[in-house]
């Protein structure tokens, strides 16, 4: 299932 | 983390020193779009806010901290220091035809209506249309340094690399942003008539010249 990790990139 | 992004990351990095040293020791920045670099300082501020609530890791802030720096360096040099070599009759692209609508679509289309949210979602918006005031003022000039060239070659990988950090993510993490993906994809399509321009005259030694 698509998970929105927290924002990690740049 | 996957060397798709940390090369991507490391070839943004690349891009924004080149142009920062090109412009400090020729003590010039004829033929480089203020106005991109100003909406590429946006793109950072808006979207590394995050500097300030969250702690990611030390690699991600040491990278924010000075994409930050590099950006602002550069405009205090093409806008304040270098002034006098700054080619403002070449660099006339409407940039308010860039923030608006790109702000307004922020509002729509975003994962999340909050502040940060909605301003990370415009810094990502406008990063995919920041280029075009530079790609616009090198179609007016009808040429561009070798220099130059490499710094747009770098900044047109780094997106291309992130596409395949998120077919990557996707598959072995599950991780999907539509919105980043989306707006990397036209990002890097911008760059494809620059990318055969540079793949076919300047890595065999040309000049970049447009057909006037």
């Amino acid at each position: 299932e698509t998970i929105k990790t927290d924002k990690d990139e740049l | 983390m996957n060397i798709f992004r940390l090369t991507g990351d490391l070839s943004h990095l690349a891009a924004i020193i080149i142009l920062l040293l090109k412009i400090w020791k020729s003590r010039s920045c004829a033929g480089i779009s203020g106005k991109s670099q100003v909406l590429f300082a946006l793109v950072f501020t808006t979207r590394y806010l995050d500097l300030l609530t969250s702690f990611i890791s030390l690699y991600n802030t040491t990278m924010k901290v000075i994409y930050i720096g590099c950006s602002y360096a550069t405009v205090y040099l093409i806008y304040m220091k270098l002034k006098a070599t700054y080619d403002g009759n070449h660099d006339t692209f409407r940039v308010e035809f860039l923030i608006v609508p790109v702000g307004g679509l922020a509002f729509l289309v975003n994962h999340d209506f909050s502040p940060l949210e909605i301003l990370w979602t415009f810094s990502i918006y406008l990063e995919s249309v920041a280029i075009l005031p530079q790609l616009f003022m090198i179609s007016k000039t009808g040429e561009a340094e070798t220099i130059t060239t490499h710094y747009l070659f770098f900044l047109g990988l780094y997106r291309a690399l992130y596409l395949i950090n998120w077919i990557w993510r996707f598959y072995f993490e599950g991780f999907f942003d539509m919105i980043a993906i989306v707006a990397g994809v036209v990002q890097t399509i911008l760059y494809c008539d620059f990318f055969y321009l540079y793949v076919t005259k300047v890595l065999k030694g040309k000049k970049l010249s447009l057909p006037a």
